[in-house]
């Protein structure tokens, strides 16, 4: 554990958080992509299967057990306690075409052919691209209220921290893993255009609205 | 051996 992952894990839990909070404070979930939720509660799923055969360490088996909480709170709030705001016609992207291609690329390229390998790459490869329907749920709308601006930031920020943390481990122990860093490269690229509109206009006051 | 290590992170 480095310092550079655990901002990592940090920025991940605060966004959950802000999410959260976000949506029990507003007792809203607009604006909010139902089907990014679905894809992060599909990702936690499939690589915390572990959660009962590999003990790591107690900060790791409960960080798990929270992320996976986390995750299938939001699908509630947002399919069924605050149901009538969810947003559901500017969430219109198709999920197959994110978690086929994702399936489908873990079956061939994996450190191990076995179901929890298969499934943790299929994890790795779904999260890399599960923001898609919320960033495409922005553009489509042209905006985003700020706190769902300081929520993409947050989980923006956790796989970019988590790729110094890469680097440094390669450093310091040797350690490399080809496909999770490829993938949050892939990640954290998604949100270099939105870093750039939070960076120069929500961080000065503005509302995050998209250029016509 | 990268298959074990990766898996202490999140």
């Amino acid at each position: 554990m480095n310092i550079f992952r655990l901002g990592g894990d940090l920025a991940h839990l605060l966004a959950i958080i802000i999410l959260l909070l976000k949506i029990w404070t507003t007792r809203s979930c607009a604006g909010i992509s139902g089907k990014s939720q679905i894809l992060f509660a599909l990702t936690f799923t499939a690589r915390y299967l572990d959660l009962f055969t590999n003990f790591v360490s107690v900060y790791n088996s409960v960080m798990k057990v929270v992320y996976l909480a986390a995750a299938y709170a939001t699908l509630y709030l947002m399919y069924v306690k605050f149901k009538a705001t969810y947003d559901h016609n500017h969430d219109t992207f198709r999920l197959e075409f994110l978690i086929l291609p994702a399936a489908g690329l873990a079956l061939i390229i994996n450190h191990e052919f076995s179901i929890i390998e298969v499934m943790w790459t299929f994890s790795i490869y779904l999260e890399a691209v599960a923001i898609l329907p919320q960033l495409f749920m922005v553009s489509k709308t042209g905006e985003a209220e700020s706190i769902t601006s300081h929520y993409l930031f947050a989980l923006g920020s956790y796989r970019a921290l988590y790729i110094v943390n890469w680097v440094y481990r390669y450093y310091s122990e040797g350690f490399y893993d080809m496909i999770a860093t490829l993938a949050g490269v892939v990640q954290t690229v998604l949100y270099c255009d939105f870093f750039y509109l939070y960076i120069t206009k929500v961080l000065k006051g503005k509302k995050l609205q998209l250029p016509a | 051996g990268s298959l074990v290590e990766t898996k202490d992170e999140l």
